[in-house]
């Protein structure tokens, strides 16, 4: 593992602005190059992501814990720890509200891990192998800057930054864009060599960590029919990471305010930034105190 | 005080013996672990240990090390084993037999299933307490996600995305179907 500050004989810093940027379905990601002098003296790697309206950011994990600030907007995230139980569940009334046509006895309750909300000037930790998702359920975009921290303890692997996606067929966030055009063309040409002609194939050709298995295993493991478990190789999704929920709003279970709550947090939500607005006239009045 | 604490520290624990397995399905196979709760020693090391054992045709799901890279060494058998990186490529499709060594990096994804006569292996994992994520089972990431993100990450139906969530119960070792219904590759 390269020391933290090895690589730090740097003799001007310079303020960068992203050097990538991949256009997806509900959204944009721009990465900063990871191997600038800068970020690899810092061991860190960043990303900014703008989530649109419905939007929803793919489940993955990395190889470095992350630590994200909401630049703006606000939504959900859901961090998946192994092994915990699933706390959230959706009651049989709530099952016929959400799902009017499945309202069969027989059929199994959705449930799943704690949902977390988040809104502009939050940070939100995600440590390192813990998968996460994230959706915008406002009326404006969600802009998150998200730290990798390549050289923590946590990574065991190389400084590069890895995404591992649970879902989809998302390209690498800090790759440039024709480098991986030109890879996954040469990829497809692999893949076709070892499998024969598509449709005969077996392996996904996607870049989610299911399409790298036979979709045979999967079944196994699902024990679903072949069919299902290939569709978790998304191998002709062109959406990219960041996609667009269909329809409505994403139906998760989550606990939701009152009529009382909701109007006690909006006063509360009402007076902090009366309160930050004088604390911003009172500093431009005491200005010329400040060193 | 050395001879009262580092002199006899307890060095060994038995993780191959059957009866003391951490993860046992009857007709799947066992999996025991020394970490550093098993195993304090680890602590200083910052090493554990993982010993299998796959029955015949049994399933080791889709999982990852969260924490740990994983040195596997095949004790008895074989197994088909794939790994995969984060490009979703297939970074080992092959067989590991006895006597055999495959290191699986930290994150990346891996899936085994024995052969006929069986696999029983030990791993060597690069953390005191390595962890496991698990894509498939009761335990899994893909049952913790909501059924409509998943759905919607899929493209779908409800019921599809139901049944990959709960149609597998148990958590981590599982019966695979039988040969002749697999497809051949």
């Amino acid at each position: 593992q390269q020391p933290r500050f090895g690589e730090c004989k740097l003799k001007r810093l310079v303020a960068l602005e992203p050097s990538n940027r991949i256009e997806a379905e509900a959204g944009v990601i721009e990465s900063w190059d990871p191997n600038n002098q800068q970020f690899q003296c810092a061991g860190v790697a960043v990303v900014r992501r703008t989530i649109e309206p419905n939007g929803l950011l793919l489940p993955q994990y990395s190889n470095a814990p992350q630590l994200l600030y909401i630049v703006k907007g606000r939504g959900i995230t859901g961090v998946l720890f192994p092994g915990c139980p699933e706390t959230f569940e959706e009651s049989q009334q709530g099952q016929s509200r959400i799902r009017p046509s499945l309202r069969s006895a027989s059929f199994q309750r959705d449930r799943h891990q704690k949902i977390r909300h988040f809104r502009e000037g939050d940070v939100i930790a995600f440590p390192a192998g813990v998968a996460h998702w994230c959706y915008n359920d406002g009326d404006t975009p969600v802009v998150a800057v998200a730290l990798m921290d390549t050289t923590n303890n946590a990574n065991q692997l190389d400084q590069n930054p890895r995404n591992f996606y649970l879902a989809g067929n998302p390209d690498d966030e800090f790759r440039p864009q024709g480098q991986q055009e030109y890879e996954q063309h040469r990829r497809q040409q692999q893949h076709q060599q070892r499998h024969g002609e598509p449709g005969q194939q077996q392996r996904g050709s996607g870049n989610n960590v299911f399409s790298g298995f036979d979709a045979d295993f999967l079944a196994d493991a699902f024990n679903v029919d072949t069919e299902t478990a290939r569709r978790l190789q998304s191998e002709n999704d062109h959406r990219r990471s960041i996609v667009r929920v269909e329809g409505r709003q994403l139906q998760v279970i989550r606990p939701r305010w009152s009529r009382e709550e909701q109007e006690r947090e909006e006063r509360k939500e009402r007076e902090r930034e009366r309160e930050s607005e004088s604390e911003r006239r009172q500093s431009r009045r005491g200005g010329r105190d400040d060193n | 005080g050395l001879e009262e604490t580092i002199c006899t520290l307890r060095l060994r624990e038995n993780i191959g013996d059957p009866s003391r397995a951490d993860i046992y399905t009857e007709e799947a196979g066992r999996i025991s672990t020394a970490n550093s709760h098993t195993l304090p020693v680890l602590r200083w090391l910052q090493l554990s240990a993982e010993r299998g054992a796959l029955y015949s045709d049994a399933l080791y799901v889709p999982h990852w090390n969260l924490n740990a890279h994983s040195v596997v060494y095949a004790l008895r058998g074989r197994a088909e084993v794939q790994v995969v990186d984060n490009f979703g490529q297939t970074v080992f499709d092959d067989e590991l037999r006895e006597g055999q060594l495959l290191t699986i990096p930290q994150n990346f994804a891996v899936v085994k299933r024995a052969r006929n006569e069986g696999f029983e292996w030990v791993s060597f994992k690069t953390n005191e307490n390595a962890m496991v994520s698990p894509l498939a089972g009761r335990t899994s990431a893909i049952r913790a996600l909501p059924e409509e993100v998943l759905a919607n990450a899929l493209q779908i139906p409800r019921e599809d995305a139901r049944r990959l969530k709960f149609n597998r119960q148990e958590s981590t070792l599982v019966r695979s179907r039988p040969s002749s219904s697999r497809s051949s590759r």
